[in-house]
């Protein structure tokens, strides 16, 4: 997904729309409710609300024209271009064009006037076009959609969500989503905050606990909240280790003894598979912790109070393991949640602490509060 | 020099062609764009900017993938920022 530049968005949550007149394609009934369908694909998904007006100036201004229609970009005549949208902001900015050239139709024997709305809608939201095939932001319209079975893609969910966070209430079910409910959203800054696991992801940090995770990028001074759900709909919670491959820009997540390898938010094909893969004996049944130290090429695998040592290159554990964690690493003798190497250093995470290690000097350098990466 | 992109664009007109990559890849709207140029050819940059978009091959030529996606039904708004 993509946003605009300089990321417009509604500064509330209630926002108006306005029919302002009607194709002859269609009856008006039909037509209200194709466009409150569209509208819901969106409600649905954040905590955003869509009140209707019928007369002045709402914030999304919905019109059929034909042609040159006051805003310098003619429509085309029949095919081509359907519709355009502005993004979020004043005036002109946020309405929605829909082309009266086209046959408008509410099933897709012509142009299926929901899934136009639907995608335009996005753009008055503050969605850019995607090149997800998948995603409703794709530009190109796809006639051969299932009405039937709609449901926004993840790229969709994760643009939308970044923008405006998911809802406040649960998130509607998608097609994997867990039917338990959804826990308290975890304090940021909590005193005791702990970890199920921490690890990099394209120069971002990510900092995951149950069904939840904080993105950190260096150019944001706090973090931002997410569900799982939003990128890895098809994972389970509560990971236990995750640590990035930066040399292969993917991502290894482990849960108990299985692991899936992704790429982005795509799962790779063939995962998860088991951790025994790797070369860990029957006897271990979980993985605490993990991460790729990438001057060695070497990932650390931590489980109770002992270790494993994996070459990336060679593709198999080194031999000499498992060691106990307290030989090699002198001041980290408590059990570990999670750890990453970031600035050369290593960080273990141990309920609300945190231990960052000198791999050179071979000793403990600092103790921290575990979640010290969010500015509290 | 290959043939110019243009020559092979078959079917789509040279106007329409050259409107879809003004509408949605921000092409400069100064009407000479299909003049040949020694320099630099900004309509195969553009053409170019669109195939990666699609994910298409990204040769710079009109070929058939890229003539196919241009006339499909979409959306009009532009798929870069300028």
């Amino acid at each position: 997904f993509r946003l605009f530049p300089y990321m417009p968005k509604w500064k509330k949550n209630e926002v108006t729309y306005r029919i302002v007149n009607y194709t002859a394609d269609m009856n008006q009934i039909d037509t209200d409710a194709a466009i409150e369908r569209a509208l819901k694909v969106w409600s649905d998904v954040t905590p955003l609300t869509f009140h209707r007006l019928r007369e002045g100036e709402a914030d999304i201004m919905i019109s059929f024209a034909v042609q040159e229609h006051g805003d310098f970009i003619p429509f085309d005549g029949p095919g081509g271009v359907l519709g355009h949208a502005y993004p979020p902001g004043p005036k002109i900015n946020g309405d929605v064009h829909l082309d009266d050239d086209e046959k408008w139709t509410k099933d897709t024997t012509g142009v299926n006037l929901f899934l136009v709305a639907a995608h335009e809608f996005g753009h008055s939201l503050g969605l850019f076009h995607s090149t997800d095939t998948k995603a409703l932001m794709y530009p190109i319209y796809n006639a051969n959609t299932d009405l039937t079975r709609f449901f926004l893609s993840q790229d969709d969910i994760a643009g939308i969500q970044s923008l405006y966070g998911s809802p406040d209430g649960p998130v509607p079910p998608t097609k994997s989503a867990d039917t338990e409910k959804p826990e308290e959203k975890p304090v940021t800054c909590d005193s005791n905050r702990s970890f199920d696991a921490v690890s990099t992801l394209r120069g971002e940090m990510l900092f995951f606990k149950d069904r939840y995770f904080w993105r950190k990028s260096s150019n944001n001074i706090e973090p931002a909240l997410y569900m799982l759900t939003t990128f890895w709909p098809s994972l389970p919670s509560g990971f236990d280790a995750v640590y990035e491959l930066t040399t292969k820009d993917m991502v290894f997540i482990f849960k108990e003894s299985k692991f899936w390898s992704i790429k982005g938010s795509d799962i790779q094909p063939g995962y998860p598979r088991d951790i025994y893969t790797l070369g860990f004996p029957r006897t271990v049944k979980k993985i605490d912790a993990a991460f790729f130290y990438k001057e060695k090429q070497k990932t650390y695998f931590f489980v109770n109070d002992i270790y494993w040592r994996y070459d990336e290159k060679r593709h198999s554990m080194d031999h000499g393991y498992p060691r106990q964690i307290a030989t090699d690493f002198p001041g980290v003798n408590q059990k570990i949640d999670a750890a990453f190497e970031a600035f050369g250093f290593f960080y273990f995470f141990s309920g609300s602490t945190q231990f960052q290690f000198d791999p050179n000097a071979k000793r403990v350098t600092r103790t921290l509060k575990s979640n010290s990466w969010f500015n509290c | 020099h290959p043939l110019h992109p243009a020559a092979r664009a078959g079917k789509m007109s040279m106007d329409r062609i050259q409107k879809y990559l003004e509408d949605f890849y921000h092409l400069e709207k100064n009407g000479k764009q299909f003049v040949r140029r020694k320099d630099s050819n900004p309509v195969v940059a553009k053409i170019q900017d669109m195939q990666r978009f699609f994910g298409l091959k990204v040769t710079g030529n009109l070929d058939d993938d890229t003539m196919e996606m241009m006339k499909k039904p979409r959306c009009g708004f532009p798929d870069v920022s300028p």
